[in-house]
């Protein structure tokens, strides 16, 4: 096909996508960064619980940075990016999660976006009930995906139909939105296709594991309600603003 | 997860806000 170049096989979409994603490292450095300045009016050392809520904060800083530079997205007024990200903002710091366990292959253990690894022993032991089943329950889904294979092309084109989810009718330009829903689609159907062969299916069991993607950020949503309600949550955290938003 | 919904999240619209965001 004519929108095909460079790669054989590989529509534009995905390979515009592909040179958007940030370097693993960079991002990590970044974090990193952040997390060893002492957070404000709390001098000493952070509890775990709250690193991990810093975290997820960068990690969502990092998505909505990769946001911004997303072609059809950053042609968008900031009043339907917004409405797009407070669909999805949970969706993709998930789906965030789940690749990057797939790329560390390993079932026993978790690997932070900070890159350090934790044992899900570990998990089983510290975290408490609520947050150990989050994790196991993710961990289905990255064995789900690791067995469809799901490739680095696959993911990008997935995170950009994550973003675009939204069914047009609450956006001022539907119009954008929707041809960047259309033109996701058929990158992924005509990239699977070709790639994929003998798997004619793997587009449809890739949209199934979406559905799985939102199941599992409304479980996360639910826990961090739980651990707000219980005055847990560290303040000005991103996620409980996001999670309080009034929808758009 | 809406109740005491609190409006428009500052810190993403100071995000995506030109001139204002991350990058």
């Amino acid at each position: 096909p004519e929108s095909f170049s460079g790669r054989p096989g590989v529509p534009e979409l995905i390979l515009q996508l592909l040179q958007l994603e940030p370097e693993e490292e960079q991002v990590r450095a970044r974090i990193l960064g952040c997390l060893q300045e002492p957070a404000k009016g709390r001098p000493d050392q952070p509890a775990p619980f709250s690193l991990l809520c810093r975290m997820a904060d960068q990690t969502f800083i990092s998505i909505v940075d990769w946001a911004r530079r997303c072609m059809i997205f950053k042609e968008l007024e900031v009043a339907d990016q917004m409405t797009l990200l407070q669909n999805c903002w949970s969706e993709l710091l998930v789906f965030d999660h789940v690749y990057r366990q797939i790329q560390h292959g390993k079932e026993a253990s978790i690997l932070l976006v900070t890159g350090q690894e934790v044992e899900l022993s570990t998990v089983a032991e510290q975290a408490g009930s609520l947050l150990h089943g989050l994790v196991l329950r993710t961990q289905e889904l990255v064995l789900q995906l690791h067995a469809l294979q799901l490739d680095r092309q696959e993911f990008v084109c997935l995170k950009f139909l994550i973003l675009f989810s939204l069914d047009v009718k609450f956006l001022n330009n539907h119009g954008l939105v929707k041809d960047a829903q259309e033109k996701a689609n058929a990158a992924l159907l005509d990239y699977t296709l070709c790639h994929y062969p003998h798997c004619g299916d793997k587009f449809q069991q890739l949209l199934l594991c979406l559905v799985e993607v939102r199941a599992l950020s409304m479980q996360a949503k639910e826990y961090l309600y739980h651990k707000h309600l219980g005055n847990e949550m560290p303040r000005n955290n991103l996620l409980i603003e996001m999670l309080q938003a009034k929808p758009t | 997860p809406c109740q005491g919904a609190t409006g428009r999240p500052a810190i993403l619209y100071a995000l995506l806000s030109p001139g204002l965001g991350s990058g």
